[in-house]
């Protein structure tokens, strides 16, 4: 389906996890051109504040792993991701998955106003406040507000969360070579992708994988001061695939 | 594996 001007491997590379990116991307980039998505009333955010802390954690976990099944149906698509042994697919997946969530997030951001898309509308961070972690929701929203500076294309955040998932430096690898093949492909097409748009300043604006390590491991202290503060609710209440993930 | 059976499930469901 690629035009017949796209012979080069890594141009070949950029289209596909292009494609692979729309296809498991939500919202879809037909909608975010000119959204028309509407804020939050006063009204709405004050029943949500009003949840209680343990029914507001389940609802966002819900959010959560609708948004890393789309990330796995993402990595499934990749070309060679799936060429990966089992345990490596899963060791990547665990490791990036919460990371290309978070990076993804951007693409719904509004910066005008400072919020994001949230079950249909948009959400400030106030929003989250029954969740009792402002310190994550902070750092999430200054992540978010970053990244939409950054102004993205499609393309470019296909290849980023590509290379957030095929990292050769993941603890536990077994065959680490072969990742590093994959993932050295693709940041051949982000570079080439780069220096065809004149955007090779992107790369020093990019958050570090220090921050966004840092960031994921903040998510995963405060799943377990939740579970401290509301023992069996994470087991028996929140979905199965964010229990594996990360509690 | 053993320990992520719901992810190596979703990797192995043909639904792509």
């Amino acid at each position: 389906a690629c035009p017949q001007a796209l012979r080069v491997p890594s141009e070949l590379l950029t289209q596909s996890v292009l494609l692979s990116h729309r296809a498991t991307c939500h919202p879809r980039a037909e909608d975010l051109q000119g959204h028309r998505w509407a804020t939050f009333s006063r009204e709405e955010i004050c029943a949500y504040q009003s949840q209680p802390t343990a029914e507001m954690w389940q609802r966002c976990a819900r959010r959560v792993t609708e948004a890393i099944e789309r990330v796995v149906e993402f990595a499934k698509r990749l070309r060679g991701f799936l060429e990966l042994s089992q345990h490596d697919q899963i060791v990547l997946l665990k490791a990036g998955a919460m990371e290309v969530v978070l990076v993804r997030m951007c693409r719904a951001f509004d910066a005008a106003t400072r919020t994001v898309l949230f079950e249909g509308k948009l959400a400030g961070p106030e929003l989250f406040r029954s969740l009792g972690c402002p310190e994550l929701v902070a750092s999430i929203f200054d992540l978010a507000q970053g990244l939409s500076a950054l102004r993205c294309s499609e393309s470019e955040l296909g290849l980023l969360s590509a290379l957030l998932l095929v990292n050769a430096g993941r603890p536990w690898l077994q065959d680490r070579p072969r990742v590093a093949r994959l993932q050295g492909h693709l940041d051949v097409a982000f570079r080439v992708l780069l220096r065809r748009t004149r955007r090779e300043g992107l790369l020093a604006r990019l958050p570090s994988p220090g921050r966004l390590r840092a960031l994921c491991s903040q998510h995963l202290e405060q799943v377990q001061a939740f579970r401290r503060l509301h023992p069996g609710v994470v087991s028996a209440a929140f979905p199965p695939l964010y229990r594996e993930l990360f509690a | 594996q053993e320990k992520h059976r719901i992810l190596h499930k979703l990797l192995q469901n043909g639904n792509s």
